[in-house]
């Protein structure tokens, strides 16, 4: 454990409960991508399958258990309890196209065709590209709610992070995970373009972040 | 296919 992975995974921790109680305290999801929501939840459950199988430590279980059960509750919060206020009109992503070359792709190229490995590098293909619905979501409603573009945020801070955590490890421990690294590169340049837009117009107190 | 890498990442 170091430094930029825990502070990663503080970040990630807190652009999940940023997104549950703005939903939960508003009781509406108005501008959040259900979609998003659904392949978060299904990236926690596909990775985190060797939680009762394979024991690393507390913290990471702990960890596991919190992901999932906030992913699920955020779901539900949208699907069931908020669900008249979720826009589906505008929550239009295709997440067909993404699911099935993420699938593909974790069935050609992973460390060992076995179950679990498999499931672990769907998840870890899917996480690079699960954001894209509500980053389309924006782009079609041509606005976000501050407290979303925090949500985003510490989201997109969360990856960035763990890119400097996979420096450190490599430096150090010598430990490179070529799969993870990769898609993790990937999931970390769509932010780029919504960090630009965070920097330039939420944080100079615009409030909204309304796209050009 | 080399070996499955340690999963101790989140």
């Amino acid at each position: 454990m170091n430094i930029f992975r825990l502070s990663g995974d503080v970040c990630h921790l807190v652009a999940i409960i940023i997104l549950f109680l703005k939903i939960w305290r508003s009781k509406s999801c108005a501008g959040i991508s259900g979609k998003s929501q659904l392949l978060f939840a299904l990236v926690f459950t596909t990775r985190y399958l060797d939680l009762f199988t394979a024991f690393i430590s507390i913290y990471n279980t702990v960890m596991k258990v919190v992901f999932l059960v906030l992913a699920y509750a955020t779901v539900s919060l949208i699907y069931f309890r908020f669900r008249k206020s979720y826009d589906s009109e505008s929550d239009s992503f295709r997440v067909e196209f993404l699911l099935v070359p993420v699938a593909g792709l974790s069935f050609l190229e992973n460390y060992s065709f076995t179950p679990l490995e498999i499931l672990w590098t769907f998840s870890i293909y899917l996480e690079s590209v699960a954001i894209l619905p509500q980053l389309f979501m924006i782009t079609k409603t041509g606005e976000a709610e501050s407290i979303t573009t925090h949500y985003l945020f510490f989201l997109g801070l969360y990856r960035t992070l763990y890119l400097a955590n996979w420096v450190w490890r490599y430096h150090e421990e010598g430990f490179f995970d070529q799969i993870a690294v990769v898609s993790g590169v990937v999931q970390t340049i769509f932010y780029c373009d919504f960090f630009y837009l965070y920097f330039t117009r939420v944080l100079r107190g615009s409030g909204k972040m309304t796209l050009p | 296919d080399d070996d499955a890498l340690p999963k101790d990442e989140l």
